[in-house]
């Protein structure tokens, strides 16, 4: 079972567009996924097709602390999508109270981690799609998984921030003494200009081997499905969004050999 | 001297992009503009030219309290950019400090409104730069200025932020006990699209008087020209970024009369 963190503090560069739609895509291909929506926002969940203030069972329960009445073991917050071998544990605004409620919790971190641990699952992928933040949301995810794919659109302070994130998984690694593989994905690229040359150049460089080949083009058919809460596969297959997250899939299943 | 915000708590949605480019439009019609950056990530700093690690005289000395041996006037701190009429408080990295720092001080909200009131600004346009945060800098900005620009991206799940984000900003006005005038600017539009006309109408339908008429163009011409440390009318005049900026100065030129 590959755990998958889907992470960056910037944002709006595509990380819920990414869980989604990878997620789909390997489901497409027979592979068993879990999306997490760890974010308070819930734009997985939406993204899913779900209305997040409907849940009264969500991701957040399974954050609650041993002994509190509302925790929940993640089995029991975990939904069906649309989509064949696509599940979901939803999140919803709640989940911004965890910031607060858990952050003199002893082992605060590790919530996630050990609620995944508990309830020994059948996946073949758990995805998990993270705020725009490096708060506590981020850390427990981080935490849980062991692998995370850093999202990046080729702009020019794409790299500034990407730096920074870097060193803070860094002293994560120490920290949290697990192995983690970083990866990144390069999304929303206008892939015939000369700023995305450049900067692809200078995102080659520093990640040599952690960056994807496939390159994930802007297209409006992947806000479109997500406005209609569905994966772009199920929108609109033949669309570049369609082909970019299939080829995604293609590339991850590929690593399975190594994992 | 019209005081603005450029504010929303969303990443990526060209508030920076907004300070810069609306900046050096009023400049260009001979308006006096000072530019503040207040996000750690000094992106309008770098996005006019400059290596914001090499201040050591920012906008955060204008945020330290009063007795602070590291305390500056806002005067001390402002320098011209390559643009005539356009000027910067710059930021750096060292701003993010001032969420922990700031947070137990008397007056924290006032900090960056009384360093205005102090200096005695003969400016015609001061813009604020904000991250994408509703923590203390942004309320300092909000608390420091009159109008407030909510830049916004015409995709699906925006609405759902802004009305979260103006219910923040109607509380801050009951708080901050000043008026404050909202307006939505829309972004990174890809206007022939059908997620564009469906979410335009209902951000017209929400706000009314308070969007303007011009709508910011997706152009990539916009992210080159700040990946070269300029403003679109120097770097590109004649693309549609440039245009569009042009002609949302002079719609908040015209709200001159009213002020
Ligand atoms: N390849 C793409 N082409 C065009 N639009 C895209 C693409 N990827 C994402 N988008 C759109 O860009 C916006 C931001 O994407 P998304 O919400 O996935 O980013 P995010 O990193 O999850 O943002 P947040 O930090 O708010 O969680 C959305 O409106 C989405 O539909
Ligand atoms: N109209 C536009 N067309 C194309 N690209 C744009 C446009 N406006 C902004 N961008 C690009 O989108 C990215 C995000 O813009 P910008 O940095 O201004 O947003 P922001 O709201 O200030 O982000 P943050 O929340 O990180 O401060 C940048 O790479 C910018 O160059
Ligand atoms: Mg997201
Ligand atoms: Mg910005």
């Amino acid at each position: 079972m590959r755990i998958i963190a889907i992470a960056n503090q910037k944002g709006g560069v595509a990380k819920t567009t990414t869980c989604i739609n990878l997620g789909a895509s390997l489901a497409y291909h027979a592979r068993k996924v879990l999306i997490i929506d760890m974010d308070p926002q819930a734009h997985s969940t939406l993204g899913l097709g779900f209305e997040p203030d409907e849940f009264d069972r969500t991701i957040l329960n399974v954050l609650e602390p041993p002994r509190s009445p509302y925790r929940l073991e993640l089995k029991e917050v975990i939904i069906p999508t649309r989509t064949p071998n696509l599940y979901l544990a939803p999140a919803n605004i709640d989940l911004a109270g965890a910031e607060y409620r858990l952050i003199d919790k002893l082992g605060r971190e590790d919530f996630l981690n050990s609620g995944i641990q508990r309830a020994n699952l059948s996946f073949d992928y758990i995805l998990i799609d993270c705020p725009p933040s490096l708060g506590i949301l981020t850390v427990n995810a981080l935490k849980a998984c062991r692998e995370v794919i850093i999202t990046i659109q080729p702009h020019y302070f794409a790299m500034r921030g990407i730096e920074e994130f870097m060193e803070t998984i860094g002293l994560m690694k120490e920290n949290l003494k697990h192995d983690l593989e970083v990866y990144v994905l390069i999304t929303i690229a206008d892939v015939r200009t000369n700023l995305y040359r450049e900067v692809v150049e200078e995102i080659k460089k520093y990640f040599g081997d952690h960056l994807f080949e496939t390159v994930i083009h802007r297209n409006i058919s992947l806000a479109e499905a997500t406005s209609h809460g569905v994966p772009v596969m199920e929108y609109e297959p033949s669309s570049s969004g369609a082909q970019c997250y299939l080829n995604l899939a293609k590339e991850v299943i590929k690593l399975e050999e190594e994992k």
